[in-house]
């Protein structure tokens, strides 16, 4: 795992409650709202499962501390999307709070709906962007949701020992987490792989 | 991409400049925009030795199959090595 320079987080004390809001003005139509709505709180209970922090979606989109939305092209930030594939998102570090995902890509909640061969996984890219809003950067493990690089119908949403790791150094440890727990579990896919 | 494959430093092939956009984009190249050119040079053997070394490839220096597709693959927009986006922005 790696963080941004300096390594940043949120400074508050834990535990805590992150409130997110998703943009009004900047959503998608391809994928119902309320489904998106599922996927993200799923993709920040991951989180919030190994540190001590809790995620609640607000409805107040500008008082909120996580700013979720769907962009095209250029959209005033300096990183500009460049439509289909190359990059689908990105996160900025703590405490900034914006999670941009790039509304040309054929976003999937599920892969038995959604058919096209370049569909992207929302919720594995949720994860990783959400890792970036709490203060990691990119890892090298492969396995990680850290990792930059996600390919087309690809899932990755089981946080790794590497990414676990990595954020319970910045806010330590979910009281109910089990490191072991989790250990043995990764062991097991191994051996069934 | 396939000219591309298994070039090396001395090489001069049309597009090297795109993927050199690329390393420059991700934080592992830092040129002025009016030197990216086609050849591929020593800066950029070095650039590619690190994408390699951070995303877990063989290192070899050079443009491989394995790199390539790398490359293709769809991704995070969040630079891999430089310093994080927007590390000034404080919300009030």
């Amino acid at each position: 795992y790696k963080y941004f320079k300096g390594k940043p987080r949120w400074s508050r004390a834990m535990p805590t409650t992150l409130t997110y809001a998703f943009s009004p003005n900047n959503i998608i139509s391809s994928v119902n709202l309320s489904d998106i709505k599922v996927i993200f709180r799923r993709a920040f209970s991951r989180w919030s499962s190994v540190i001590p922090v809790n995620f609640t979606e607000a409805e107040d989109y500008g008082f909120s501390d996580i700013k979720i939305g769907f962009y095209n092209g250029d959209h005033d930030d300096g990183e500009p999307f460049d439509g289909v594939l190359g990059v689908l998102a990105h996160g900025f570090s703590p405490e900034s709070g914006r999670l941009h995902l790039d509304a040309a890509e054929t976003w999937a909640v599920d892969f038995e709906r959604e058919k096209s061969a370049v569909a992207i996984d929302l919720e594995s890219v949720a994860i990783h962007e959400i890792g970036h809003v709490l203060g990691l950067a990119h890892s090298s493990v492969k396995e990680s949701v850290m990792y930059p690089s996600l390919k087309p119908r690809e899932k990755k949403t089981d946080l790794k020992v590497d990414d676990i790791e990595g954020i319970q150094q910045l806010y330590g440890s979910n009281p109910n987490f089990n490191i072991e727990a989790l250990a043995q579990s990764d062991t097991s896919s191994n051996r069934g792989v | 991409f396939g000219k591309f494959i298994d070039t090396s430093k001395g090489s001069h092939v049309s597009g090297i400049s795109d993927l050199k956009n690329y390393m420059q984009r991700f934080g592992y190249l830092q040129v002025s925009e009016t030197s990216i050119n086609d050849e591929f040079n020593e800066e950029f053997e070095v650039a590619i030795t690190r994408y390699q070394r951070k995303l877990g490839l063989t290192v070899t220096g050079k443009l491989d199959t394995e790199t390539i597709s790398q490359m293709t693959v769809p991704r995070c927009g969040v630079r891999d090595t430089a310093p994080p986006l927007n590390t000034h922005a404080i919300q009030h």
